[in-house]
This record gives C-alpha cells, structure tokens and sequence, in this order.
C-alpha cells in the first residue's frame, strides 16, 4: 500500500537542498559563505553598528575536500537561550517582520548547517555575545533533522576580558574550492561594492588575504519594523489579528493594527463593509470577514505603504562603493522614490561605473551588478527581471555606449518582500510595478552617463583640432 | 529587541506562495488545476487504472472573481483516516518514497487548498473512497496555517451503490480566468498529449467541453519502489539506517538496505573501511561512519540504479499522443536507455512530430514541449537546461528544418528525482549528465526526421521534372 508520511521542515529542505542552493559541492561552499555573512550583515548595518565582517576558508582534511568556515560580526549578537533554535531549528527566525532585511525565510543558516553535517559530521561552532552582556557564550550543536530541532552538543561560558559583541559561527562543508573560487571572491567584492562602511577580510585556503578597508563612516538609515498596509490584507490576516484579542471594537482593530488607515478611511471601509464600527471583532461572521477584506483590498485612497521599513543604500554610499572598486572616470548613482506592490514598499536604486578599472563588458550588454536588499545576486542572470531590461530594452547604443565597453550597472531593489524566484535568492520574478521602475531608474542613469560621454567627445575632438 | 520566532510550513508556504506558483489570481488558477491534475492522474497511472480525469471550472461567486474547480478521478482513492492530513498537512505526502510519480514535495494540494481559503474563505471538499471499500467517504476540511494541522468541518460516510472508486476534490479560489484560460487549456492539452491513455474531460467556466478521448488501451509500466542506490549515501541516510535497529550486523545493513551491494561489494566496501562485517551498527563510531560514507561514494565498480523505479511513456504512447493531437505526418519518437545521476536513474525520451496540424513554430527554434515525470512544463522556459539545447545548441539547418516550421520537440525526463529549479515545478536545472542525454536524445530523432525530410524533398523534386 501507499506510504503516507510527515516530514519535518528540516528533513524536507534536507531532502530537497539543491533548491536551496546546495546542489554540489562548489555551489555548497557558495552559499555557505553566502547565508553566514548575509546573518553577520543583517547583525550590523540593521542595527547602526559600522561592521567589521572576518571570513576565514581553510582546508579542514588533508585527503577530503572538507572545509572550515569561520564568519566573525561585531553585531549585536544572540541572546544565549535563542542560539540553539536560531541555529538548530528550520523556520526560525527573527526577520518574519515587516522590515527590509536579507534574511527572511528563516533557513539560511540551518540549510548550511545541514550540509555540514551530512557531508563531515561537524557541528557548527557558534559563540556570540549582546552588546552590554558581561559574558560571551558558545555552543556546539547539531540538527535532529527528524524533529527539526537542535542537539546541543556542549554549551558553556566565559566571562569578558574586553568590550566584545558580536557572533563567531563555524561549520566544515565538504566543498570544491577550485571551483568555487571565482564565484566566491565575486560575491565578497560585491558585498563590498555596497557596504563602502564595512571592513571585510576574507583569508582564503591558500593563505591569500583580500581587504576591503571602510571608506565612509556613515551607514544607511536602518530599517524600521512597521505595521502591515491594508493592500496586504487576506482573510487569514483578520483572521489573526481577530483572534490576538488585542481589539475590543473592529474600529479600533482597522486604526490601530494597519497603517494607512485613520479615522476617516476605517469609517469609509467599515461602511461599505456593513459593519458596525464598535462590533466587536470575534463576533464578526466569516461572510462578513470575507467582506471587509475585499472592501480593504478594493478601496483607493489609502497613503501608500510606509518606507520607513526600508534602508536604501543612498546615492552617496552607491558612489563610494563604486569608487572603491573601479576607480571609474564616470559614477553617478540614484536612489528612486519609495513605489508600492501589494501592500510593501520598494526603492529602486541604480549605479553606473564608467572608464578607469571598471572591466570591460561583454559584446552583447553591461556587466550588471544586481542587488536585491543589498544581497548580490550571480546566479540565474538569464530568470531574472533586471537582466531582461538591461539585455533586451535598452538601446545602449542610444546613450553613446559602444559595447563592448569599460561600464557596469548596478541595480539595487529593496522591499519588505523581494518576489524572490526561489529560497536561494538569486532572482528576481518579473513583477509589473518593480520591472517599470527598474527600468526609468537605469534610463535616468543613462543619460546622465550620456551627457558626460558627448562632452567627453566634444573635448577629444577639439583636442585633435 | 529582535523577534524571534518559529513558524509552521504551512506558514511558510502561505507567506512565500508565489515560489510555490501562485503569485497572482492567474497563475493561482493554474497552479490549482495543475496540482490536483497531477494528483489525479498519480493516483490513476502509477496503479495500472487507465485514468478517467474530470477536470471542472465554474464561477462561483456574480461580483467577485472566485472559481470553483472540481477535479475527479477514478484512481486509487484515500484510506479515510489519511484524508485529513493529506489536503491539511503541509509536508504530508505517500511520495517520498524512491519511485517515479508527478507528486514529491508533498505540498500542491495543500498550497492550493491554502490559497482558497485565504481568498474566498471556503473550505476544501474531498469525496473519496478506494476500489473494494463498501463506503464512500467525504470531508470538509480547512488548514490551521499556525499548527500545520487540518480543522476537519464536516465528514461522513454512505453506501456505494455502484462499483465505484476514486476521489474528487472541490477548492474555491480567487482566479482570473480570461488571463489564465490559454495556459489552462494548453496545460490539459500537453498532459493529453502523453496520456493517450487517458479519457480527460474539461468543462470551462463557459460551458465549453473539451474531451480527449483515449486513444490506446495500455499503460506504461508502472514505477515500483526501490531501494537506494548506494551513490545516494550521506551520513544521515546511513545514521537513519542504523538506527531503525533492522539490521545485527553492518554487513546486513549494506547487503539489504542498498540496491547494487551484493556480497563481495559488501566485503570490499568494509575492508576498505577498516571495519569487521559483524561489526554491530549501532556501536560504530562517528569517524567510522563518515569514512564507510566515503568509501561507499568513491567505489566505481556498482551495477547502476535500477530503471524499475522509472515509468517512461514508451514510444508506442509518445507517437499516440502526438498523433491524437497534431496529426502530424511525420512522428517518431526515442525512449533511451536508462542513465544515472548521484544514484537516482533517470530516462531521457523524445518525440517529433512534423507537418499535418502541427502548428508553425517561432522562428528561432521547433515548439517545444518539455516534460517532468509525464508533467508538462509551461512556464521559466528561459531557465530549463532543455530550452538551452534546442534553442542553442543545436542547428537545425542541418536537419533541413527551415524555421519557422511546422515541427514540435517534445522532452520527457523522468527520475526518482528531478532536479526542479524550485517547488513551483517549472524548469529543470542544467546537470551535466542529464544535458548530454538529452542532446543525443534529440539528435538521434532529429536525424530521422532529416532522413524523412530529404526524401520528401527528392520526391517533390522527382515530381517537378
Ligand atoms: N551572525 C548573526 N548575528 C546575529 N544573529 C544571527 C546571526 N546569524 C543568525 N542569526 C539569527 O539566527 C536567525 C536564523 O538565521 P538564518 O540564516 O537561518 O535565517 P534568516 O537569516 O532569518 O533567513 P534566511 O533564510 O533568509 O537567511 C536569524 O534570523 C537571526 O536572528
Ligand atoms: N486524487 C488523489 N487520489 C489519491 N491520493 C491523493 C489524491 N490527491 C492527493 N492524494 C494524496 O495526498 C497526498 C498529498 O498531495 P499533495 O499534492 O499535497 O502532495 P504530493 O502530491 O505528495 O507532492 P507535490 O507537492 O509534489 O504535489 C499525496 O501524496 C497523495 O497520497
Ligand atoms: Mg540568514
Ligand atoms: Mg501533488
């Protein structure tokens, strides 16, 4: 007969852990560097800590391919009575907020986790410390992936000699460094390009150092955890706010647990609703509830969601990350308005590097840096939203680029929710509102760079007269 | 401070839907039918019942665009004590097991199911009841999303009156049919294409019947269940092993766990381990274990996986079910021989078909109609690995097929593990021993078609003169 079963969040991204990222072993050492530095990130510039990001690769076997990585942060750590679900248990998480972060599925760290333990039968190291705590804690832990919950191998203490804040994790992989080389030295130098505030080391296999040594001081503005907007709405999420009994009236449920909704607009929602502003909201009726979500979704005049839950790069920051690595004869940056999609905010930022050490591209399109919540993303190019208007709906001949040519473009889309592709985060879904604005932030780009060039021209032109 | 918290997979597949297909009202609509046609059909062909599929869509609301979708089949039916758990348990399947079926993650029914719910409120109906029960049993079912579990509303049971068994199950989602209508009916087309021996019937929210008679009267072989292939290992499958305390010695374990271990691959495997054949499982070390691991990877000299897991279409079918739709005038097809990949087999076939009422393709590259495991792929072709060969690697000039022309490609891969690019189930990932399959796939037919093609030419060129 048939077999029917359960399995358990971690036995299933276990079980299907290619799409997730972990399809071999060069890829696998991809996105563990990857998940571990996007954490210590997420630990620091979220939380005005300027950081300071330590990546250690070192060859753990002489016979087998096996791999120590160490990611050191100076963030703000992990309460000890956490580290062991936040590392231990798939679906844990402290970023299922409504606030522009790089982590969001909860899976990261534990998917990496994972793939140390049934390739080398390491436990990852974990010791981390809050700014203020007096002592600094480590674990050593598997994963029970049948029940999905952690194995603390040994845990312990150790009282502070210094200021110290911040969280050292390490996991052995097996892993293909010749492989994965390029590709991981890469995604170091395009984190840099972002974060011209971070100083990063990376110390790889073979004893090389790469240091990116902080050139400003001033970080983005952090994001701001928010109250959902009313375009978010479904029935599950009246359902739960209903059932938090937080509200005794559905007016004050409307005022206070979205944003965008004032006296006016609950009055407006909850009379086209046929429903009593003091009714109370548990005694409401599915068919009713059913209602006013569709009331709430149909209605025009909401102000559009908040940006407040985002943290844009900025143009200045964008500059300066582009400086630091191409030292380009032309970078010029812009930083859209806040737009909207279902409820979330977005900010479409764009780059261009021009001349001085910037590569030159292919024949065919600019060497497209693509960002989504300041992540880099290299895989995928050919799925993704940015590629296809880089590629196929610019003219660049139009803006007086001869490909090929010394020019990168840099794309960087931030939201409370990224239309990810998959849980490996490498593209972007082609989403109507986010595909518009990515391409007028690229075009404005674009003519600046033009107007730059056609002077450029003029000067040599008169130069040979 | 952070939020710390853990979530349910079916959280996490509400909150992150669209990786799963359902991204808007359109594609939500697609996603629905596809998901319960694939289970339909899973519980029909892979259980030698030739499948009779009812597949209907109807409005279910004047004002607001929700649709009820009706899909019955008469297959094997559910054991009514699983019903709840498998329409109301995210990660609850009888596929996660090593045979071929369309089904595998174990979360269609229940995202779709979840999708009703939270945009029209109703609950999921299922009737069900196995061949040889005197019962019939029915449900009305909706998911807790926060504890993963089913909320049973309403069940019962009645007489049969008639030999009949089978399941119909009964979602209402927000849809967008006049978006969606093309692919729906072009997704029932293509699954009719590779079950001529299938009676399908769909009736659209406009009355309109659409019926794919059966055309032949056998079925491919069904897949049957299979022990793991010893290249499959890692160090928690062996873990898993030992621990079901099935096996007093580790020579046991090896010889009748694994598929490909017979009693000098045993001996060989453990001599080169350094461990005793009698040696108890369970009281194996660690660093044993993950060398017993390794050996078993690096050995050459295994008897492939086995293909009694696979249940490739044949040619016979393919020809049938390109003949029942396009008419064409030439047709052939190829069932390659069994390959492998990471211990998993997996085949490769290919059908042509070439004039008659085959449509005329783009003028770049042949129609083509991709398939995973007998499911029709419509959507992420830019990303799938068999996209990639027929758009770029191959000339079709040298065929003698002037594009555009009237010529469709069909791919069937079909493996006790496919490598899907995400749980959507739309693209295939470029893995190096599925690609060269599939390109010689291709080129052997490809070259009957030209042997076709120059003859057709020298006849019309004979007829000139
Ligand atoms: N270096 C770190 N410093 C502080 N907290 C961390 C660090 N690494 C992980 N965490 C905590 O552990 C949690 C789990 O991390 P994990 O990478 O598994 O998921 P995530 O980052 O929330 O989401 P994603 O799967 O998208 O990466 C994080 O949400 C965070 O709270
Ligand atoms: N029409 C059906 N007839 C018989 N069994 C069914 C039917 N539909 C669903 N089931 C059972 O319910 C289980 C869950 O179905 P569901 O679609 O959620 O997951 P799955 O098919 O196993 O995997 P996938 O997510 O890849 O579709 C199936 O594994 C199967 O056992
Ligand atoms: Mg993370
Ligand atoms: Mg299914």
């Amino acid at each position: 007969g048939e077999q029917y079963r359960a399995i358990s969040p971690a036995e299933f991204f276990y079980k299907y852990r290619e799409i997730a990222g972990f399809s071999n072993p060069a890829r696998a050492l991809y996105q563990t560097i990857r998940e571990l530095v996007e954490n210590a990130l997420d630990a620091t510039d979220a939380h005005n800590i300027l950081p300071d990001i330590k990546i250690v690769i070192r060859r753990a076997d002489e016979v087998n391919p096996y791999y120590k990585i160490v990611v050191e942060d100076n963030g703000i750590g992990i309460p000890p009575h956490i580290v062991p679900e936040a590392f231990g248990r798939v679906l844990f998480s402290s970023k299922y907020v409504l606030r522009q972060t790089r982590g969001m599925f909860g899976l990261g760290a534990k998917v990496a986790i994972l793939y140390g333990q049934i390739t080398t039968g390491r436990p990852v190291e974990i010791v981390t410390s809050q700014p203020g705590l007096k002592r600094i804690y480590y674990f050593k832990l598997r994963i029970d992936i049948n029940k999905n919950q952690p194995v603390i191998l040994e845990k312990g203490s150790y009282r502070k000699n210094r200021e110290w804040h911040g969280t050292i994790v390490s996991v052995t992989v097996e892993g293909d460094w010749s492989k994965a080389k390029s590709r991981i030295k890469e995604y170091i130098m395009r984190t840099a390009v972002v974060t011209p505030y971070a100083n990063i080391v990376f110390i790889s296999p073979e004893d090389e150092i790469i240091y990116y040594k902080r050139t400003i001081n001033k970080l983005p503005r952090p994001p701001r955890e928010v109250k959902p907007h009313p375009y978010g709405i479904d029935l599950e999420v009246l359902k739960r706010l209903i059932s938090s009994g937080k509200y005794t009236t559905i007016y004050d449920l409307l005022t206070k647990s979205f944003q965008s909704i004032g006296d006016v607009t609950a009055r407006t929602l909850l009379e086209r609703a046929g429903i009593d502003p003091s009714h109370e909201p548990a005694k409401l009726r599915e068919d009713k509830l059913l209602e006013l979500t569709n009331v709430m979704k149909q209605y025009e005049k909401y102000r559009p969601p908040t940006s407040l839950a985002l943290s844009p790069l900025g143009e200045e920051v964008i500059i300066a990350g582009l400086k630091r690595i191409y030292q380009p004869e032309f970078v010029e940056a812009i930083t859209r308005r806040p737009a909207a999609y279902e409820g979330h905010p977005f900010i479409v930022e764009v780059g261009i590097a021009y001349g001085g050490r910037t590569p030159i591209s292919t024949d065919r399109y600019p060497t497209l840096l693509r960002y989504a919540n300041k992540i880099p993303l290299l895989y995928d190019e050919g799925s993704d939203v940015t590629t296809r208007i880089v590629k196929e709906e610019i003219n660049w001949d139009n803006y007086l680029v001869k490909l090929p040519a010394p020019i990168v473009v840099l794309v960087h889309l931030c939201s409370t929710k990224i239309p990810f592709k998959g849980v490996g985060k490498e593209s972007i879904a082609d989403v109507d509102v986010i595909h518009k604005e990515i391409k007028l932030a690229i075009l404005e780009v674009a003519r600046r760079l033009r107007n730059y060039l056609s002077k450029k021209m003029k000067e040599e032109e008169r130069r040979k007269k």
